[in-house]
């Protein structure tokens, strides 16, 4: 983009439940805002957006009739899921609750290109990550709070409502927690990567058992801006299959199985490191620090597709294996569960329906946060939708993979914040959680 | 409102999910992968 143009990419918030009421500008002008942890910016659409339908269809900031405007006029492009946000910033003061946050910058949008803000019941986005991911270093307004010592304590929590028939959706506590909606204590952890509220992550355990990939760690970021969980394709895949859930079936997964899966199990077996199984067998190379697919094979893209396909999956398939040796299964049987899992990847960024009637009899799922475990409970980790005056029920696991190193990594939606109240504390730059009450 | 704990409490509402939302998110969340990967060596998720 042009020199003073900003452009990061963020989330889509189409399938965000959670908003509230902010006002900017005196008198107030209001906005209904989404509080998202996995952005960092505030964002309004303006009085001078004139060729967005949803700029129609949403409040407008309309600076002449603020007598605390502040002239910025900076432009800057925020990219998106399927379009992009365009438009200028500006000051003014920011009314959160009964606080006052004056001179704070903020972006007037004047192009909203995406559907995603039509049928959003949302104004804009008011963004509670760290500064690292604001565009145009716009301080997030945590930190304009902090600046001006609005606030008792550094830290802000969420406590979000997983009951469907209660008509309080949450609350949002700047300043501290509210004891009434958690009970015990909070395990923090500290923040590993300022941008998102990353963290380290450990294992996913199904009913008790380690899922293997993320047993030595995975990065986490809690984004209060999505919906579900999201995470590694080896282990969405395990969820899937211990839930009934349906899956894609991939040939190449079931290919390397059937091919490969014995030499895996031998190698395993004699020790080789499972970092480069996959290597030996030939179907990936190894950098140094982890399996990559053959290079040698790009300058042919549909081989060099193939080759991608066959060393994920052989990746997958001896996380897989790797797991089932350590239970002492027979070679037959893990075999056959490895080939089963083959049918139930699940599809990128989609949602996978289980059946209703089956919630009772699936099991526990628990993350390991700073060696505890964090549980869900099917009720909590299956989201139910109205369809057509039908109920269907759906996974609270996509698939969402992030080639290291930044990743492997977790997104921890509403459906894990649901189950857990979480402190931001970012004045000693850590994340807690404690059961939700 | 700020309360005698000195608590700033904002209260979120809620709105139930869809089919259609859900459909429409993952439709947009394709559109931005293409968009990612199209912005080659860009460090951002």
């Amino acid at each position: 983009g042009g020199s003073n143009d900003d452009i990061v990419p963020l989330d889509n918030y189409l399938d965000t439940q959670y908003y509230g009421e902010i006002s900017i500008g005196t008198p107030p002008q209001n906005f209904t805002v989404i509080f998202d942890t996995g952005s960092s910016n505030l964002w309004v659409p303006s009085s001078k957006c004139y060729f967005s339908i949803a700029c129609y269809l949403h409040h407008r900031y309309k600076s002449a009739k603020s007598k605390t405007y502040k002239k910025n006029g900076e432009t800057c492009t925020i990219s998106y899921g399927s379009g992009q946000i365009a438009g200028f910033f500006s000051e003014d003061n920011v009314l959160v609750g009964d606080l006052v946050v004056r001179n704070q910058k903020f972006i007037e949008t004047t192009r909203e290109t995406s559907p995603t803000f039509i049928i959003g019941k949302f104004d804009g986005i008011l963004g509670l990550g760290f500064p690292e991911i604001s565009v145009g270093d716009a301080p997030p307004i945590w930190q304009s709070m902090k600046e001006q010592k609005l606030l008792e304590n550094d830290v802000f929590s969420f406590w979000l409502n997983r009951d469907p028939d209660a008509s309080a959706g949450g609350e949002l506590v700047f300043g501290g927690v509210d004891p009434k909606h958690y009970k015990g204590s909070h395990t923090y952890v500290p923040v590993t990567r300022k941008g998102y509220w990353q963290f380290n992550m450990g294992d996913l355990l199904i009913g008790g058992q380690s899922t293997g990939f993320c047993a030595g760690g995975c990065a986490a970021i809690v984004d209060s801006g999505t919906s579900l969980l999201a995470g590694p394709t080896a282990i969405v895949a395990q969820v899937n299959h211990a839930i009934g859930a349906e899956g894609i079936i991939s040939t190449e997964c079931k290919e390397v199985v059937r091919e490969y899966g014995e030499m895996i199990l031998q190698l395993l077996i004699a020790q080789t490191s499972p970092q480069k199984v996959c290597t030996q067998i030939g179907l990936c190379v190894f950098d140094g620090t982890h399996s990559v697919s053959n290079p040698i094979e790009s300058v042919v893209e549909k081989q060099n597709r193939g080759s991608d396909l066959f060393c994920t999956a052989c990746e997958m398939a001896v996380v897989w294996i790797q797991n089932q040796l350590r239970e002492n299964k027979t070679k037959e049987l893990i075999l056959d569960y490895a080939n089963q899992l083959c049918e139930r990847l699940p599809s990128p960024n989609g949602e996978s329906t289980v059946d209703c009637h089956q919630i009772s009899k699936m099991p526990n799922l628990a993350f390991t946060i700073a060696n505890k475990t964090f549980t869900l409970t099917p009720e909590q980790y299956i989201v139910k939708l109205e369809q057509a005056g039908q109920t269907m029920c759906i996974s609270g696991f996509m698939a969402f993979d992030i080639p290291p190193p930044r990743g492997p990594l977790w997104i921890l939606g509403d459906v894990f914040m649901g189950a857990y109240h979480t402190v931001f504390d970012f004045g000693k730059n850590r994340i807690g959680f404690a059961k939700s009450a | 409102i700020r309360s005698s704990d000195g608590l700033l409490r904002i209260d979120l509402n809620k709105k139930k999910l869809d089919k259609e939302t859900l459909t429409a998110a993952k439709l947009a969340r394709q559109e931005g992968s293409h968009l990612l990967s199209s912005a080659g060596s860009r460090q951002y998720l």
